[in-house]
């Protein structure tokens, strides 16, 4: 089970529908400051559930529609898609690959769908639940974060080796 | 339940202290319940001693040191409970040259069963990347994307569309 | 007293906004009392606009554009209060080649009248350095300073002793 | 009035007598991650004045004291001085140039001195008043905590503001 590909349109700065593939091993992703590179993880988190919108820079979950420039109107509604690809079958769906996605309006309504079909953000979950997939402590690693587990008190770190048990 | 944190709990330990000292090249770290008394509850300390040094806490250590500690028990954790993919950004940030290669080496490892996409802005990261992606705002406010192939004959980015 | 407060926050203010359009090449930037009816206890609003871009709030800025403004608010109060010296810690660790030299071409004008100390990995900006000292830790945990001159006709540092 | 140099003896890992003189302009300080280049900065904190542990990254003042090695015993006294030029006459003492000196001992114990003489921490902070020297927080930018203007609260920003007022 590995990730094929992901869709981003109209979240934060990705105004235009960009699909972004993903190959087995290491890909890089590069630019200059400002450009977009950590709004790509942003809406990773967010189309694995995140819900809180402070998790990913935002006051509202609605902040992170695109919300237009000097030359550009704000758009109205933003949608990333994630393609794992489930030749192995270990996603609890019977198509070799697996979309899953999620829209968000300036109204505040969500919309989550697996393989177009809409769902609820807990099916999504239940969907993930042990695959490693979602459980985002450990598999996205954000900006300036990286020794938050050093800096974080003794108590509060256990969440990290309960989600890994 | 108790049994499974505790087993999850010292295989960890394990691969922490064994990755600490690859990426250290030497000394030694560990972690430690707070409170054994108290396995469901108790808080986790964590223990770090590049090679040499004897930091009375995790604290002292330095921004390169806690980034590559942190790396190391991150890739522990990992080794328990493999994600099939992983985004870390910028997580070079606070490496001097030499760390970022033993990190990198390290990665390439885990990346034989793992997707990694990673965000950076250093060169040695970039040249190991099997992929690369370019992210430009030609249009102010507006993220576009273009993508390079490794040219690792001649070692250099190759747009590709 | 309120109007010195008042004077000093309106000075800042001015160049705030000035020094931000040199290092972003355009956009806008201002600070504001969140509280006009109190000004000797008001909490102070940051805002930040890069070229183009309308952020809502200072957290959706990028790692490199904020890091990128707090230096314009650095050298906005410098300005108004210079220090004789000043430490830098590795503030260029976010920013990328070209804003690291948009800062370089700025600290180079401050230096003027201000020594500044920059502990720095990145070699754009030892190269503007008058003198450079390099660390290093032959014997485990104890740290040796060795200096160098930098040998500006050749762009290369040479150990003085 | 300029920094000439600066003195650690004892300081963190700075077993050893170091001194490091200070030129007009940029002053550049390298090397691997770890090595010291930090220490150095807490050290100019300290010497300043730094009254809480944690702000250089200590637990008690007592741990700035080199705690030793696997090849070195520990030492039980720290000292840091920093000397300015004083030709100008900025500073209220009658000399071409002030060094301050700050020393701390196992026990907790801590001496200050202007150009050897001892005196109180307090003499030190009247000696800097006004000069814009000793107000560390835009004179002394810590690693990795550039931003911090921005992510503290509107009303923690004050202060900021109000040492340069
Ligand atoms: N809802 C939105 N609409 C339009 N633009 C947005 C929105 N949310 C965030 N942005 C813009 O996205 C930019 C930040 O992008 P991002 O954090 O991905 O940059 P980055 O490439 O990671 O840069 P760095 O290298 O500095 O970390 C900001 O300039 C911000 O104004
Ligand atoms: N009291 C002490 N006695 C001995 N060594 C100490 C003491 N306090 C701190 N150290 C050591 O100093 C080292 C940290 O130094 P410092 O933070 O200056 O590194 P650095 O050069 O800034 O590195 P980086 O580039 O990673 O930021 C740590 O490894 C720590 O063990
Ligand atoms: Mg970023
Ligand atoms: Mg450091």
């Amino acid at each position: 089970m590995h990730l094929k590909s992901f869709e981003l349109f109209g979240f934060k700065s990705f105004a235009d529908k960009t699909q972004i593939m993903i190959e087995p091993g290491i890909t890089a992703i590069i630019g200059p400051n400002g450009c977009g590179k950590s709004n790509i993880v942003d809406s990773v988190k967010w189309v694995l559930g995140e819900k809180q919108a402070k998790n990913i820079r935002g006051e509202k979950m609605e902040d992170i529609i695109f919300n237009g420039t000097d030359q550009r109107k704000p758009l109205s509604v933003a949608e990333v898609s994630i393609t794992i690809d489930n030749s192995n079958k270990i996603l609890d769906i019977d198509t070799e690959a697996v979309k899953v996605s999620r829209r968000i309006f300036r109204d505040g309504e969500s919309e989550y769908l697996i393989n177009k079909s809409p769902v609820r953000l807990k099916d999504i979950e239940k969907l993930f639940m042990d695959t490693g997939i979602g459980k985002t402590s450990y598999s996205v690693m954000e900006q300036g974060k990286i020794d938050m587990i050093l800096s974080t008190r003794a108590e509060d770190r256990r969440y990290l080796f309960e989600e890994a048990a | 339940s108790i049994e499974i944190f505790t087993e999850t709990f010292h295989i960890i330990r394990k691969n922490f202290s064994e990755i600490f000292k690859k990426l250290f090249q030497g000394g030694d770290a560990s972690i430690e319940l707070t409170d054994e008394e108290n396995i469901l509850e108790s808080g986790i300390e964590i223990i770090a001693m590049p090679p040499g040094k004897k930091p009375k806490n995790i604290n002292i250590l330095s921004g390169g040191e806690r980034t590559l500690t942190a790396i190391a028990l991150l890739f522990a954790t990992y080794m328990v409970r493999p994600s099939p993919f992983c985004f870390l950004d910028e997580i070079d940030a606070a490496l001097d040259e030499e760390n970022i290669g033993r990190f990198l080496r390290m990665l390439e490892q885990f990346a034989k069963s793992t997707q990694f996409i990673i965000i950076t802005h250093n060169k040695k990261t970039i040249s190991i990347a099997e992929s690369i992606y370019g992210i430009t705002m030609e249009e102010p406010g507006v993220s576009k994307i273009v993508s390079y192939r490794m040219e690792k004959s001649e070692g250099k980015a190759v747009l590709t569309s």
